[in-house]
């Protein structure tokens, strides 16, 4: 059997509203090293990638490798169910075609008992090969975001440069063009409101801000985000979940003609 | 700007 105690509830609650929109119905692969998710969107342009090691939490048994076949809508709907502070448990026999959500409260005085039909999916793995990035930004995600949803209120796409100086993000539309620069920044209180760069070779990519905009809905997952640019390879939009993994974004680059 | 390509084109099933 598998089983897995998660006593901050919030992350996982987190990680459904970040992705439940981009991917239908995935496979949450779990393994004794923890559950691992890879899906694309329907149109194969973006990539989700989830990891929450088992070292993340308070209790993980996994019996044998099992691949849930889950529909994210109907996932989400289920842990909305769960209070913030809940400690969430996901259960699920080897042989079984359903997946259990208990929800316990901070003070143990509810104890709630969800439980949902597997799907059978049989989704194919895409290889993600290491790759030394030519560039790479880590920057506050509110900051991200915020960058983002401006940019799309004037454009349908975003030129991403990387120099030494920083981040420039740009953008044009009917009603005209906007171009936002975000200089590498170290002298701050926080580590987490930085924004450093590092920088091998300066790279400049256009990507669809829709998808974007998508991936920043993960923004309540970590108070950072880092991106990752190489020539003529998608970009990596990386949300660190402290203690447990991540949740990476990939989206591949338009090609000038 | 430009055509937007497949992450098929980059990463390929394992």
């Amino acid at each position: 059997m598998f089983e897995g105690r998660l006593l901050q509830g919030s992350l996982l609650k987190k990680v459904l509203e970040a992705i439940k929109d981009l991917v239908t119905d995935t496979n949450f692969d779990c393994s004794e090293t923890g559950i691992a998710l890879q899906a694309m969107d329907s149109s194969h342009v973006a990539l989700v990638s989830l990891l929450l090691k088992d070292t993340g939490f308070d209790h993980f048994r996994c019996d044998r490798n099992l691949a849930l076949g889950i529909n994210l809508q109907n996932m989400s709907k289920m842990l909305k169910c769960a209070g913030n502070d809940d400690i969430i448990t996901l259960k699920a026999e080897d042989e079984g075609d359903t997946i259990t959500f208990m929800f316990e409260s901070p003070n143990q005085d509810k104890i709630s008992d969800f439980e949902m039909k597997l799907m059978d999916i049989d989704s194919e793995h895409l290889g993600i090969p290491d790759t030394d990035y030519q560039a790479i930004v880590t920057m506050p995600s509110a900051e991200f975001q915020r960058i983002v949803r401006d940019l799309s209120s004037i454009g349908d796409t975003a030129v991403i440069g990387v120099t030494k100086e920083g981040i420039s993000f740009s953008t044009g539309g009917d009603i005209g063009k906007a171009n936002i620069v975000c200089r590498q920044n170290t002298n701050v209180d926080k580590e987490e409101d930085q924004t450093t760069v590092e920088i091998h070779e300066p790279v400049s990519l256009t990507f669809a801000l829709r998808y974007l905009n998508s991936f920043t809905k993960a923004t309540a997952l970590s108070p950072q985000v880092t991106l990752s640019l190489s020539k003529e390879l998608p970009i990596v939009v990386e949300y660190k979940i402290e203690k447990m993994g991540f949740l990476r974004f990939y989206l591949a680059p338009k090609i000038e003609e | 700007g430009g055509k937007q390509s497949l992450m098929s084109t980059f990463f390929k099933p394992k």
